[in-house]
């Protein structure tokens, strides 16, 4: 399971 | 991007307008803590080091870029601009902001999802601009009366963070991975620092009259 690491807040 | 998230946006977008607006329709900074507005800066420019990296959405770049440019432009304009700076309250701006980018950093250092030079720094952004507003707070607080545009820029950055709570709480309900604690748990921090103002707005609001701060 990948974790979300993408920051998609600003 | 929920309703609560694009609401947050806005309302921090405003909140810059409002600030705009105040420094150059009365060419005058006097209730605004520039101190505030270097941290905001910092925060930024330390935050959005990905937009060399990653690519989210048009909108996304859009206002990454839109938050560093503004918040420059208001810090140049608050030390350089001839008629603007002189407006300044130097003599109660006197917060020791560098300790919040010192003790800020030490935690980042050791609190963060990984241990690289973007987290690092994207850590240490949440975590200064939780406590970014409390030299305007402060200022505030001395100076006694607010002025109504200084008032608004602060109701709408508590209401950006207040949106962006109830879209952390949207997208853990909806989201079957979204567990973000750096990021929650200071915006809460960060939201709770405008309790205090945010009573005495509503005061004013309700009954008509000047926002006032308690000495």
């Amino acid at each position: 399971d990948q974790q979300e690491s993408v920051k998609d807040e600003l | 991007m929920n309703i609560f998230r694009l609401a947050g946006d806005m309302t921090h977008l405003l909140s810059i307008l409002v600030l705009l607006l105040k420094i150059y329709a009365t060419k005058s900074c006097s209730g605004i803590s520039r101190k505030t507005q270097e941290l905001y800066a910092i925060v930024f420019v330390a935050r959005y080091l990905d937009l060399f990296t990653d690519f989210i959405s048009v909108y996304n770049t859009f206002m990454k870029v839109v938050f560093i440019a503004s918040s420059l432009a208001i810090v140049w304009c608050m030390r350089f601009h001839p008629m603007v700076r002189r407006s300044y309250d130097r003599e109660l701006d006197t917060f020791r902001h560098y300790f919040l980018v010192g003790a800020s950093f030490a935690l980042a250092l050791i609190l963060h999802e990984k241990f690289t030079v973007q987290e690092i720094f994207w850590a240490f952004s949440i975590y200064l601009e939780a406590v970014a507003i409390l030299p305007q707070l402060v200022l505030l607080q001395r100076s006694g009366n607010v002025d109504n545009l200084t008032g608004q820029y602060i109701f709408f950055l508590g209401a950006y963070r207040a949106f962006y709570i109830l879209n952390w709480i949207y997208r853990y309900l909806t989201e079957p991975h979204f567990t973000r604690w750096i990021a929650c748990v200071s915006g809460v921090v960060q939201t709770a620092l405008y309790a205090d103002f945010f009573y005495y707005y509503f005061i004013s609001w309700k009954n008509n009259s000047k926002l006032k701060l308690p000495a």
